[in-house]
């Protein structure tokens, strides 16, 4: 059913007014809320697939509870992540969709001061945190406790497949300021 | 501290004090500029709207520069944070082992208080000599050449240079030196006008915020608002240099690099409160 919501909203998204944005503000705006509505649904699609595809070969049993849930971030263009904005430990997993192996620079939004990166294997990565440039943190309707992005760099995601690290945040107390060191 | 450029050991990207970009390749006889300017969008008879796109006069302003920049270098990435004023500002960003200049730019909410409609561009001037040719991909698979105050079906004589030497870009816009068999393109993030104005020059534009309607059909000037003020737009733009002599890689490189711009991979969080690794 959330599925099929997802194909009308789609099949509406083909008018050639909102492919060119030639509508009116509302209808913009209304195409945008039926767009997030059904992405959030989705969710609950994405997570379930992704357990199934995280059980590795021969095992039956699925990820336990806490390791079953897969969230998007859908707010990434304004630099805001709820779940790594307020975690202190937790996964990612990257979803190739394409279907050629791919290495790509990841860019997370959180407020911590240092981090560490592991791969699937437990090897650490090397990483890097940026301040997120002032304009975007203080762009109107963002609700965002971030302050940086953890950078590291997702080698070889394998062709319509994924791969997933676990970031930990080191030194849990850290205080808030952004400093020069950062 | 005393860092006051970015670029790896392919580049050396600067800043100057009007804001405008400056990138020198170190490998390579190739030097590119970038800044912002807009066009004012006409407001009288056939204005510029939803449909159309025409400027009020075919000369483009600068923007003042009221902002600053900050650079930052570390292992995996080096970025100057731009802020050009008020309602426009960018991050150039260079990561290790790519040979692409990424830039993050975010524009808005474009000021009307002084009744002036603005369409914003950004553009990439280089020293190649490009003779009026340049190639738009607008259905995201061929280039599609592109030659300035001409049609190739017709003696065209163009009454607004600006506009009609506009045109769609899915993914790409580029334009070549033959002798120097260097080509320069810029990669977009999402469908965008573009056009080529002066030789060895590539320009985009990344927003608009109009007063009067088009009278085209919406009804309605394109003026989008968010949280009561102008829409703020934020985008990606990757610059990238090719060689002419080695067109199979440079082809499937451009290719590889729209793709993945286009298509990212899919984030997708698992918050692990007080898991240890081994237990995730």
């Amino acid at each position: 059913e959330d599925l099929q919501l997802f194909r009308e909203v789609m099949g509406v998204m083909q008018h050639h007014d909102a492919v060119t944005g030639t509508e009116k503000q509302h209808v913009a705006d209304d195409y945008a809320k039926l767009l997030y509505e059904v992405m959030v649904k989705g969710e609950k699609i994405t997570s379930s697939a992704m357990s199934e595809l995280l059980k590795s070969p021969g095992e039956r049993k699925e990820p336990t509870e806490p390791f079953r849930e897969f969230r998007s971030c859908l707010l990434l263009n304004i630099s805001s992540c709820e779940p790594t904005e307020n975690s202190k430990s937790f996964g990612v997993t990257l979803y190739n969709a394409r279907s050629h192996r791919v290495s790509t620079y990841v860019r997370i939004p959180v407020k911590g001061k240092a981090y560490i990166v592991k791969d699937q294997l437990g090897n650490e990565l090397s990483t890097q945190l940026l301040p997120i440039p002032l304009p975007v943190r203080h762009i109107a309707g963002r609700h965002s406790n971030a302050t940086r992005e953890l950078v590291f760099h997702a080698v070889d995601i394998p062709p319509l497949g994924h791969q997933s690290y676990y970031i930990d945040e080191k030194g849990a107390n850290s205080t808030d300021e952004l400093t020069k060191a950062d | 501290e005393t860092a006051t450029s970015i670029g790896g050991d392919l580049y050396d990207i600067s800043v100057d004090d009007s804001g405008k970009v400056t990138i020198e390749w170190k490998t390579k006889n190739m030097k590119v500029s970038q800044g912002f300017n807009y066009y004012k969008g006409e407001k009288r008879f056939r204005p510029s709207g939803a449909y159309v796109f025409r400027p009020l006069e075919s000369v483009m302003h600068n923007l003042e520069f009221t902002g600053s920049h900050e650079v930052y270098r570390g292992p995996l990435v080096e970025e100057l944070h731009i802020i050009i004023n008020k309602f426009v500002s960018q991050t150039v960003r260079v990561y290790k082992g790519e040979k692409r200049i990424e830039f993050d730019w975010v524009v808005g909410p474009i000021p009307i208080e002084d009744h002036i409609a603005r369409e914003v561009v950004t553009r990439y001037s280089s020293n190649l000599a490009s003779d009026g040719v340049f190639y738009t991909d607008s259905n995201g698979r061929e280039m599609i050449k592109r030659v300035r105050y001409f049609r190739p079906t017709w003696n065209v004589d163009l009454a607004e240079p600006i506009a009609g030497n506009y045109y769609p870009i899915t993914t790409k816009i580029s334009l070549q030196d033959t002798k120097k068999k260097l080509r320069m393109s810029v990669l977009t993030d999402r469908a965008q006008g573009g056009t080529s104005m002066r030789d060895g020059e590539l320009e985009v534009m990344l927003h608009r915020r109009l007063l009067v309607d088009d009278s085209l059909g919406v009804g309605e000037p394109l003026n989008e608002v968010a949280f009561g003020q102008g829409l703020i737009a934020r985008g990606v733009h990757y610059l990238i240099d090719s060689d002419l002599q080695d067109l199979e890689n440079t082809v499937l490189h451009e290719k590889s690099l729209a793709q993945s711009l286009a298509l990212k991979p899919w984030l997708l969080v698992t918050p692990v409160h007080h898991s240890t690794f081994e237990q995730w």
